[in-house]
């Protein structure tokens, strides 16, 4: 086709498509396009959703989950609940070059990156601190409980599981500011 | 979230998503976005596809398998995008995402679903008619 290569990504993000081309321009792979770009965006934790310092949990802990496939081979590299590693993304693609699994998951997955040589280091940010606090302040609203104790629609927890069930339709949580 | 696909002049495809998921998830929650044909996909032989969105809804209907599996067989990128995201509003009318959809000829799209706030979906694209990243949008 006369329009390949290509780079295509999700969300207005700018800079992580010019990483992934220059790496097409420069004679790079198709992983290695993807792995920059996404990189990229990790580095700048595009609109807060990617990268450290974004999106903490009830906890006020920040996660980060990646993954990385060839096409060609269909070989599959995938982190997630990854814990003090920022390059999420890199990890994912040690998965798939390091191991013959395809996906890690939470403090081993962390353990493995810094035993592949990744920097272990606070993902917390006074932004995702604020955000925490905010949340706290709030009455931990939005939250994502349900058929708990005490109402997690109005109260922190920590919560009980609640013996009566109810069937509630699920409240939309996610949105422009906060997805996966 | 990031979802990004890769295709080089021959028609090698990769694909990757990279996340810090949803604010206030209960800790131990992971999303679609490292979850292979929800996340995304890629197949050298059809095309790629990316996922964002609402992942816990997402993840339930391997949205960027069966995208890649309908350009596969035949279907247009923007067609197979609609068809997985409607596949999803069947089930959960008013859920957040969005998809793009890249076929091994180059072509690509995007479809999303309508909802409160969201009625049009902005992505990024370079090829080699523009040779620099362009900001597309389509409407939900």
């Amino acid at each position: 086709s006369l329009t390949l290569p290509l780079v295509i990504n999700t969300w207005p993000f700018k800079n992580a498509t010019a990483a992934a081309w220059s790496v097409l321009q420069s004679g790079g792979s198709v992983l290695d396009a993807v792995e920059k770009g996404c990189a990229r965006c990790e580095m700048e934790q595009c609109d807060g959703s990617v990268g450290y310092g974004g999106s903490p949990d009830e906890f006020g802990e920040t996660t980060l989950d990646a993954m990385i496939i060839n096409g060609d081979t269909v070989e599959v590299g995938a982190v997630a609940d990854l814990r003090r590693i920022k390059n999420a993304i890199g990890v994912a693609r040690a998965v798939m070059e390091h191991t013959e699994h395809t996906l890690l998951v939470g403090e081993s997955a962390s353990l493995f990156a810094e035993n592949m040589g990744f920097v272990a280091e606070d993902l917390t940010t006074n932004k995702s601190v604020n955000i925490f606090s905010q949340w706290l302040k709030g009455n931990c609203q939005p939250n994502y409980r349900k058929n708990v104790f005490p109402d997690p629609s109005t109260s922190c927890g920590p919560y009980k599981p609640k013996g009566t069930f109810t069937q509630n339709k699920s409240a939309n949580h996610a949105n422009v500011h906060s997805h996966d | 979230t990031i979802g990004m696909i890769a295709l080089d002049k021959d028609g090698h495809v990769a694909a990757g998503t990279s996340t810090n998921g949803l604010t206030h998830k209960v800790p131990g929650r992971v999303g679609d976005s490292p979850i292979i044909g929800a996340g995304a996909y890629a197949d050298s032989s059809a095309g790629g596809a990316a996922a964002t969105g609402d992942g816990d809804v997402m993840m339930r209907f391997l949205p960027s398998y069966l995208a890649v599996e309908l350009m596969r067989a035949g279907a247009d990128p923007s067609a197979a995008c609609k068809t997985a995201i409607s596949r999803i509003k069947r089930h959960y009318s008013d859920f957040f995402g969005a998809i793009i959809c890249a076929n091994t000829t180059g072509h690509y799209g995007a479809a999303c679903n309508k909802a409160p706030d969201f009625s049009q979906f902005h992505y990024m694209v370079s090829n080699s008619e523009s040779d620099t990243p362009l900001l597309k949008s389509v409407d939900c």
